[in-house]
């Protein structure tokens, strides 16, 4: 049987014409992701810290929509979450409304493993993270300028988009109805 | 959205999602990435990560579907389990990636294409979109 593993960073409506400068980015932090977890694996990692570590290199990624790089809320702002189950026991942590959590993931498993609790959201799971002492950043961190641009372009359309949706051209509403 | 699932030498599974969710989204709006049993879930048959629309992957308990189907449906593999759950979704709102504990890999979705990667000690190794 032996270990195994797979990883995604989002699905959408990606072009097959998505420019080098946008994929290759990404396809280099699936493959970095992919050698740190099968190195893990080798050593004996367990499934748990595993998952962990690799989603937190997407989070730290600033080209995928997780951590640094989280697409923004019609005010502007970022709210993360995560979570995290490891399957042998059914045990979980899940987290919401995070603006300053560095890696989200990771306080989704302080939830699971140092809480009775399951799911801790908004001002409850950011004071949670202080007590904690996981790493926080301000929360213009995370913001982007593509993402300042995509969001301009989402309330300009009027609509939520999910993470690849491309730019609508100016002169084309044919994919707005 | 992000995310990982795995099963080590000893059998364990796991999985984990993260995300910020829509553009545009409403400020406090929730997605389906920490519902357990929507976007992430794991018991002792597989562990699944889901992407895309999460009030679709909300409806449809797209993780737990594939574990529960994989709990009552006898010999069903993973990817089958996988493929049925995703077809049961609108088209373009969901991928997902997952493993069972007997080492099954599948990475299935009704979108355009979605970011991926999978290797196994068995030599599988693929990263790719579309």
């Amino acid at each position: 049987m032996g270990w195994a593993i797979a990883l995604h960073g989002g699905a959408g409506d990606i072009p097959r014409s998505l420019p080098p400068d946008r994929r290759e980015p990404r396809l280099a932090t699936l493959r970095r992701c992919l050698d740190l977890a099968t190195a893990a694996l080798r050593s004996g990692s367990t499934a748990l810290d595993v998952v962990e570590l690799v989603v937190r290199e997407l989070e730290n990624c600033p080209h995928y929509n997780a951590g640094v790089g989280s697409v923004l809320t019609a005010d502007g702002t970022v709210e993360m979450e995560a979570a995290v189950m490891d399957g042998n026991t059914m045990r979980c942590g899940a987290v919401s409304g995070l603006s300053t959590v560095v890696n989200a993931v990771s306080l989704a498993r302080l939830v699971m493993e140092k809480t009775p609790h399951i799911y801790l959201a908004f001002h409850g799971a950011e004071a949670f993270a202080r007590e904690q002492g996981v790493e926080t950043k301000d929360p213009s961190h995370f913001i982007t300028e593509a993402n300042k641009e995509r969001l301009r372009q989402a309330k300009e359309a009027n609509r939520v988009q999910v993470d690849y949706t491309q730019p609508i051209p100016k002169d084309d509403n044919s994919r707005i109805g | 959205t992000v995310g990982c699932v795995a099963i080590d030498s000893a059998g364990n599974l796991a999985t984990a999602t993260s995300t910020g969710g829509l553009v545009n989204k409403m400020v406090g709006r929730i997605g389906d990435t920490p519902v357990i049993g929507a976007g992430t879930y794991a018991n002792r048959l597989c562990a699944v990560s889901a992407t895309g629309v999460g009030e679709a992957i909300i409806r449809h308990t797209v993780a737990r579907d594939v574990a529960a189907l994989m709990e009552y449906v006898p010999d069903l593999s993973l990817e089958d389990a996988a493929a049925r759950v995703v077809a049961g979704v609108p088209p373009g709102k969901v991928g997902l990636v997952a493993v069972s504990a007997a080492g099954e890999v599948t990475m299935a979705y009704n979108t355009t294409g979605m970011f991926r990667a999978c290797a196994t000690e068995g030599g599988r190794h693929e990263v790719g979109i579309w």
